[in-house]
């Protein structure tokens, strides 16, 4: 579950930065 | 883009740094690689300058290699769900996926070997979609959506474990 959590922020930089790059 | 492709970078390299199992970490490792070399072709888009076809051809697989790259890593994103015991965050990383695949892998990949094939060939290929590629941009954007839809699932997800 810590993982979980841990991942959400850098899931957020992909998709900002995916929302960049289009 | 060059912005947003170092995110994206980092996004990654800050994942797979919460190693789950074997398998998330080799697929996370070729996403790794090909994440920092589209931060380079990013950077070599901002020259425009004619390229010599075999560089043309070499941009031109990166591209469909890129494809690849982002359905492994929703394929990823969906094991390390399941090994979270996260049922319903997986099934939803699935449907990402798919949207990925349809909307991207399929039609871009088709236009990149498309455009592997008239490079080999000596053809000059030259896709221009003008104001029908502004009505598309919308297309693109909801594989995207969907990827953020899932994050916000797995948070929820999380949260309910957490709570009880």
């Amino acid at each position: 579950v810590d993982s979980v959590t841990r991942a959400i922020t850098p899931l957020r930089m992909i998709f900002w930065g995916g929302l960049l790059c289009i | 883009d060059t912005l947003g492709a170092v995110l994206i970078m980092v996004g990654v390299f800050k994942l797979s740094a919460i190693a789950v199992q074997d398998r998330f970490v080799t697929l996370m490792r070729f996403v790794k690689v090909v994440s920092v070399l589209v931060v380079l072709n990013t950077i070599r888009a901002h020259f425009i300058m004619p390229l010599p076809p075999l560089v043309v051809a070499a941009v031109n697989l990166f591209g469909l290699v890129t494809q690849v790259a982002i359905v492994a890593f929703c394929v990823a994103m969906r094991w390390f769900c399941e090994e979270a015991g996260l049922s319903w965050p997986a099934e939803s990383w699935k449907f990402t996926t798919k949207l990925f695949i349809i909307i991207y892998l399929f039609p871009l990949g088709l236009l990149q070997l498309a455009g592997l094939v008239a490079v080999i060939s000596g053809q000059s290929s030259n896709v221009n979609l003008g104001p029908a590629g502004l009505l598309l941009l919308p297309v693109f954007v909801v594989p995207l959506v969907h990827l953020f839809v899932s994050t916000s699932r797995m948070k929820r997800g999380a949260e309910t474990i957490v709570s009880g």
